[in-house]
């Protein structure tokens, strides 16, 4: 019998309330700066008024994030781990139900920026979305693989630099495959739009009852 | 008396042989896919017969970064940290005099990419050089202050992808200055070369008698 930690069972309680409320959570991991925030920004507009959606971000410090998702239509609230370079369990069950409290089917986590660590912390989230972005290299699944094994989707952000960044998209596929074969990849710019109908159209399939 | 761990007695024990060694080792701490590896390509290449230099790189998983500095001049070791999101004092102690029995003065450290973990665990190095690439973002200072407070040197990487990006230095600057007032900032594209004739010359200056 598997002694759960205490971050663990936490995230069992998490796992049973959305179960219960009717309401999908996924994880977003990446490293800093590959566009969690910028994609999130386009997603809450595009889906304002057809799924009702809340966000709850993390990071070192600063609201920075939150800020720039407010007015979108979600209800979003911005978690300070300080030190910590993860979200946890306890601190995102906290304001699960503050943040639905409007209706909310779908919440995002944008988790602190870090390829590592989130990995290892379970919220109780449905699943987690991977992202990354072409101007990290295309072989950072390999590097980093406990992420890129454990998420089933995986997000391939500003696919508008590609051009400037001689991107091996081929390569790159090959990479994500070898840590993860089967993983459901959508390769899109946030920035000028390619591949965001799809994403959405995804995200909206996620909450249709 | 402040009890030290593990990790920092050790990193003392490095420092102290660093010392008695004439050795100065900077310890590389940024995101995944900043441009740590690329430009020590390009660094080791401008250096190579003019400041004998060693490299020890840290990732996840795969000696890729280690592949792509070796036959540069430099001895080059690959440390995996299988699921530890930072390199440590022990196991980066033990490959000094390794990587140094030929000759180096200076040692490149390449920390796993991550902008929290690695800048709470002491290596013994001289000092830490954090780097953030134009793409990341201008607010990384302040959204993962740890690091950049503790960084006495920053290296701004991927300033010829500036333009497509508008990318707004005095915005960046004024971040980086606002978490540590002072920090010496080098701005530069390992790819074109702009601002590499200024990070050598200040490298070269770290071990002149
Ligand atoms: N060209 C381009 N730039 C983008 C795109 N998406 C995001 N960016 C830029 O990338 C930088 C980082 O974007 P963020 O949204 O802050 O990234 P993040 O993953 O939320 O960062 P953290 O929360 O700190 O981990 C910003 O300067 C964005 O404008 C894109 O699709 N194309
Ligand atoms: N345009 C441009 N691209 C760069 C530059 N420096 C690095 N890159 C690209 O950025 C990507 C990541 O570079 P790496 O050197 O692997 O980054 P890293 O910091 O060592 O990554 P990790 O070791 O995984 O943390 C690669 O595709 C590089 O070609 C630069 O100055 N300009
Ligand atoms: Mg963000
Ligand atoms: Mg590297």
């Amino acid at each position: 019998q598997k002694i759960l930690s205490a971050n663990d069972e936490m995230a069992e309680k998490n796992r049973a309330w959305l179960s219960e409320n009717g309401v999908v959570a996924v994880n977003m991991i990446s490293a800093p700066g590959s566009g969690k925030t910028f994609l999130l920004e386009r997603t809450l507009e595009r889906l304002n008024g057809s799924v009702p959606c809340a966000v709850i971000t993390g990071d070192q410090q600063t609201d920075n994030d939150a800020r720039r998702l407010e007015g979108k239509g979600a209800q979003v609230r911005q978690i300070e781990t300080l030190s910590a370079c993860h979200l946890d369990a306890e601190r995102v069950g906290r304001l699960l139900p503050e943040v639905t409290a409007d209706g909310a089917k779908l919440v995002f986590i944008e988790n602190v920026g870090n390829l590592v660590c989130p990995s290892a912390f379970d919220l109780g989230e449905n699943f987690k979305i991977a992202l990354l972005s072409t101007t990290e290299g295309e072989d950072k699944p390999a590097k980093y693989p406990t992420l890129f094994s454990l998420a089933p989707v995986v997000v391939l952000t500003k696919m508008d630099l590609a051009e400037y960044l001689d991107w091996d998209a081929a390569k790159c596929r090959e990479y994500l495959r070898g840590v993860h074969p089967g993983v459901f990849l959508f390769e899109l710019s946030a920035k000028t739009g390619e591949g965001m109908d799809r994403w959405i159209q995804y995200l909206e399939g996620l909450v249709v009852a």
